[in-house]
């Protein structure tokens, strides 16, 4: 009867000078809150589903993290999500991208799995999708940063393109 | 990109990965994060993996169910799989790293960079979090 969980929030260089002592808090505090959340779930007898699509929402909401609100901006200036969930015990999966109006796409990526005969769904008809499952849909405008979008104004400048959050990353460009 | 594992008390695993993917992509490009096996996998003989980091390298090397491949079928332990697999990927060119779970609530958590932001909480309840190496 063990329960355990982890998390993530992106991986790269963090920088340096753009992790003052301040922020080093506010993230570990929003990962314990996450990870926390998932595990009262746990531990109440919840299920492993509903325990990441809570840890993820919290981060998800976020701004400090590239998912969710906080995600970072495409060419064209555009925020597009993408998500995927999975059950170890069926074997069953549900996956999303390029959505654009969905608060939370791990949801959505559950809907799909539990909800359709399909795994992954794209673009304008998972948004479709997400609607036809009552989830809460977003104007677009939510998912704006200024620092995200200061970042893709920076990696524009230098024509390269950023594979990770660009907050951590100083290296990784394509 | 975040991500999460768990294992729940009735012994069954999930994961789940999130994304925004990478700024300035163009042309609709999609990443690891929405690919089942290479981003994300849940086999409750095996383990959970959620994966963050150059999403092109984790397709290429169908890293999350490689890691849950080599457990079944060569009897690797989650911790020996996990380091494979980032080697591998660190020798195909990318890098990021991986959270993973086995069925009997033993964790890993590999990256090649110099940090993950990333937070555990083990079958005895101790809490971890951590950014750098």
């Amino acid at each position: 009867n063990k329960v355990a969980i982890v998390i993530h929030g992106g991986a790269g260089t963090i920088l340096p000078e753009s992790m003052t002592d301040s922020l080093r808090i506010v993230y570990q505090n929003k990962l314990e809150e996450a990870i926390t959340a998932g595990h009262e779930i746990l531990k109440s007898g919840g299920s492993a589903m509903e325990a990441v699509q809570k840890s993820i929402n919290i981060m998800e909401n976020s701004p400090l993290f590239n998912a969710g609100k906080g995600a970072v901006f495409t060419h064209d200036e555009k925020n597009s999500l993408d998500a995927s969930i999975m059950d170890g015990n069926t074997l069953n999966a549900g996956a999303i991208a390029g959505v654009t109006n969905v608060k939370n796409p791990i949801n959505l990526s559950y809907e799909v799995m539990i909800n359709s005969p399909h795994v992954l769904l794209s673009g304008e008809g998972a948004e479709t999708f997400a609607k036809e499952q009552r989830l809460e849909i977003v104007d677009p405008s939510y998912f704006f940063t200024q620092n995200r979008y200061d970042a893709l104004q920076r990696v524009k400048a230098k024509e390269k393109s950023s594979f990770y959050d660009p907050n951590i990353d100083d290296s990784k460009y394509g | 990109t975040v991500g999460c594992v768990a294992l729940d008390e009735n012994g069954n695993l999930a994961a789940g990965t999130s994304t925004g993917g990478m700024t300035n992509k163009k042309w609709g490009r999609i990443g690891d994060s929405p690919i089942i096996g290479a981003g994300t996998y849940a086999n409750n003989k095996t383990c959970a993996i959620s994966s963050t980091g150059w999403g092109e390298y984790f397709i290429r090397g169908v890293v999350a169910y490689d890691i849950s491949a080599q457990m079944e079928y060569a009897g690797k332990s989650l911790s020996e799989a996990s380091k494979n697999v980032i080697k591998k990927l660190a020798d195909l060119g990318g890098n990021g790293g991986v959270i993973a779970l086995d069925h009997e609530g033993n964790i890993s958590m590999e990256f090649n960079t110099a940090g993950m932001y990333r937070a555990s909480i083990d079958a005895h309840q101790n809490l971890e979090v951590k950014m750098f190496r």
